[in-house]
């Protein structure tokens, strides 16, 4: 290989640009089908440079998760009513707590709604939240029913004419059907305080996980209708690859990303800024 | 499944007499696609697939009536021996009262694993006393001391203020005074390249002399596991691994490079949410869920 002047053979800038992609979390079946692409998008010459490969890949990884959405539509319906769900431990609750500080430092009135009522101190962590991004937190008794404090919550919105409520609910595994169903419940009712209620839900992904991430959005969105995903501890090493395979499949946009444990720390999800961190 | 892939493309070779080496290469490839679907890092990976492939590629498998089964037999008794034995709990040797540090990244499940082990403690006839030395979380100090209610354990009453190295030290002092011989410590959930809340918890240990320090992991981690892992490792000599949230579906590869990248052992698996969702951790078992 030497005699032709030190260039890489196809195959091994292909290995190499596999490396990435697999260390990044994008996981096989969406890297195989990056890799097709890009050999089918690339003259043979251009495939033995691998900063030509990789750009080739960086547009279309790209383009996949560019879904775009539109703005969250919060005059559209008073209150506008979010939910958040997600597996155990992702930062549903420390997320809430930097939306509600960014809505409320864009002149909205939020009101939170502690919906975990089943973990050890979880409305307890959530009032603090509330407190750090000023805005109110209803909750209900410990081992009382979700359904029901946000219910409460949004009914309390209604009335006072508050503009968002942001309703946490307790993390579970999606293979738990009786949680599942729980959360289809706490939907259902909800829509019984406010008629357009839950007007998103967001589910809530770990950067850190690896391809149950996919399993996540699947059944989360088979239950509820996942209308946004929000991509947690970004600032870590972990890439959060994973959510390539989940938009292309689900075509679910990011809306966020969060990268750090302060209120401040949560930011609009950059689809060229994410792609470039993956080859990084 | 793996085993079904396997027999596929076994099925395939026979018919063409003996099994060439780039038969072996098939079957290598099934087992390599299945390690990383299985979050299995992809260097451990292509390590894993070496020692097999030197194994392989002996007469056992290329002389053999059954190269399937042999092939099969020779994955699982590498993984086996990646894996290491069934664990054998915590170390309780040592005059009490023992000092015990569980860390890890955010929401691994460190706080939830500690309840668990204090209530297995219980049931191998230990007094435990809980510790909180997470003062960053919100309610994170109340959360520890309402699974230590909920067990009717000794709690020791830290206050966000308080400095996480003079919390530790402070309960070991109070446990020789009242008689709890384990101390269990929670700390925060912290990122391995946050330098100075890494340093944080090199002074804890230095301040306790820890029987054991245990990495508590999500079974659903990627592949950034290794790295993870790694520098938890190389920063306080960790004695264990607690593996969390194995009662889902991620197919727990994390396991692998996790013991991989650190050689240290797997103690306990979490199952579940509530205090009594822990396992002993048998490799076994984790062994044929990551092949699949
Ligand atoms: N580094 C980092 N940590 C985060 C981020 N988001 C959340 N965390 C941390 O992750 C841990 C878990 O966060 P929570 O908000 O309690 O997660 P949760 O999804 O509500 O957890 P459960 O309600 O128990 O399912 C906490 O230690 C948070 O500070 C992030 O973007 N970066
Ligand atoms: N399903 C399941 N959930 C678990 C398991 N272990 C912990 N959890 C849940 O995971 C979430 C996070 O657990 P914590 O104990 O708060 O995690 P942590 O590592 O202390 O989090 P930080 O202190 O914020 O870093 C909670 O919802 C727990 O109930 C497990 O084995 N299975
Ligand atoms: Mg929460
Ligand atoms: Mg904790």
């Amino acid at each position: 290989r030497v005699l032709f002047g030190g260039k890489k053979s196809v195959e091994q800038v292909l290995e190499e640009v596999e490396e990435v992609l697999f260390t990044a979390d994008i996981g096989v079946k969406t890297s195989q089908r990056l890799l097709e692409f890009v050999r089918k998008e690339l003259s043979g010459k251009d495939l033995q440079d691998p900063a030509k490969v990789r750009d080739a890949l960086k547009a279309e990884i790209a383009r996949i998760v560019d879904l775009n959405p539109p703005p969250f539509a919060y005059d559209s319906s008073k209150p506008f009513v979010m939910m958040m769900v997600g597996v155990n431990g992702v930062g549903k609750t420390t997320t809430i707590g930097k939306i509600g500080r960014r809505l409320n430092e864009k002149g909205m009135s939020v009101i939170m709604a502690a919906g975990d009522t089943f973990r050890a101190a979880a409305a307890e962590q959530l009032e603090i939240w509330g407190d750090r991004a000023g805005v109110q937190v209803i909750r209900g008794q410990d081992g009382g029913d979700p359904a029901a404090v946000i219910y409460d919550a949004v009914s309390a919105a209604k009335s006072k004419g508050a503009d968002v409520v942001i309703a946490d609910t307790a993390g579970r595994l999606h293979t738990k059907v009786p949680l599942m169903e729980e959360l289809k419940k706490v939907k259902r009712v909800m829509a019984k305080a406010h008629e357009t209620a839950p007007n998103e839900v967001m589910l809530v992904v770990d950067a850190n996980n690896g391809q149950n991430a996919i399993a996540q959005a699947r059944e989360f969105n088979e239950a509820l209708g996942i209308t946004g995903i929000i991509l947690t501890k970004l600032d870590g090493t972990a890439k959060g690859g994973v959510i390539i395979g989940i938009c292309d499949e689900l075509k679910i946009p990011v809306r966020y990303i969060g990268i750090g444990e302060t209120v401040e720390d949560l930011r609009p999800f950059d689809p060229k800024e994410f792609t470039e961190a993956l080859f990084e | 499944a793996l085993s079904e892939k396997l027999a596929i493309t076994f099925k395939k070779l026979r018919g063409h007499g003996k099994l060439s080496e780039a038969n072996i290469q098939d079957a290598l490839k099934d087992v390599r696609m299945s390690l990383l679907e299985a979050d299995v890092n992809y260097k451990v990976v292509k390590t894993f697939i070496d020692s097999v492939k030197t194994r392989a590629m002996g007469t056992a498998v290329l002389d053999s009536l059954t190269p399937a089964q042999q092939f099969i037999k020779i994955v699982n008794e590498e993984l086996a021996a990646m894996m290491g034995g069934d664990s054998k709990g915590l170390n309780l040797s040592g005059r009490p009262p023992l000092a015990m540090m569980m860390v890890g990244l955010q929401g691994s499940g460190k706080t939830t694993s500690l309840g668990k082990l204090a209530r297995w403690l219980v049931l191998n006839n230990r007094k435990p006393f809980l510790v909180p030395a997470d003062v960053y979380r919100p309610a994170a100090i109340d959360q520890l001391k309402t699974l230590a209610g909920q067990l009717e354990l000794p709690c020791f009453d830290s206050s966000t203020g308080d400095n996480p190295v003079d919390i530790s030290r402070r309960a070991l002092a109070e446990a020789l005074v009242q008689g709890h011989d384990v101390v269990l410590i929670d700390t925060a959930g912290r990122l391995q390249v946050d330098e100075p809340l890494m340093a944080e918890l090199r002074n804890i240990k230095a301040a306790v002399n820890p029987a054991e320090i245990l990495l508590v992991a999500d079974a659903m981690t990627g592949q950034d596991a290794v790295n993870v892992a790694r520098k938890f490792d190389e920063d306080l000599n960790l004695t264990g691994v607690v593996l969390t949230k194995m009662d889902g579906d991620a197919r727990g590869g994390a396991a692998l490079s996790i013991r991989a990248a650190t050689g240290k052992p797997i103690k306990f698996v979490g199952i579940g949410e509530k205090l009594d969702a822990l396992e002993i951790f048998h490799p076994d078992r984790v062994a044929s869920r990551i092949l699949g």
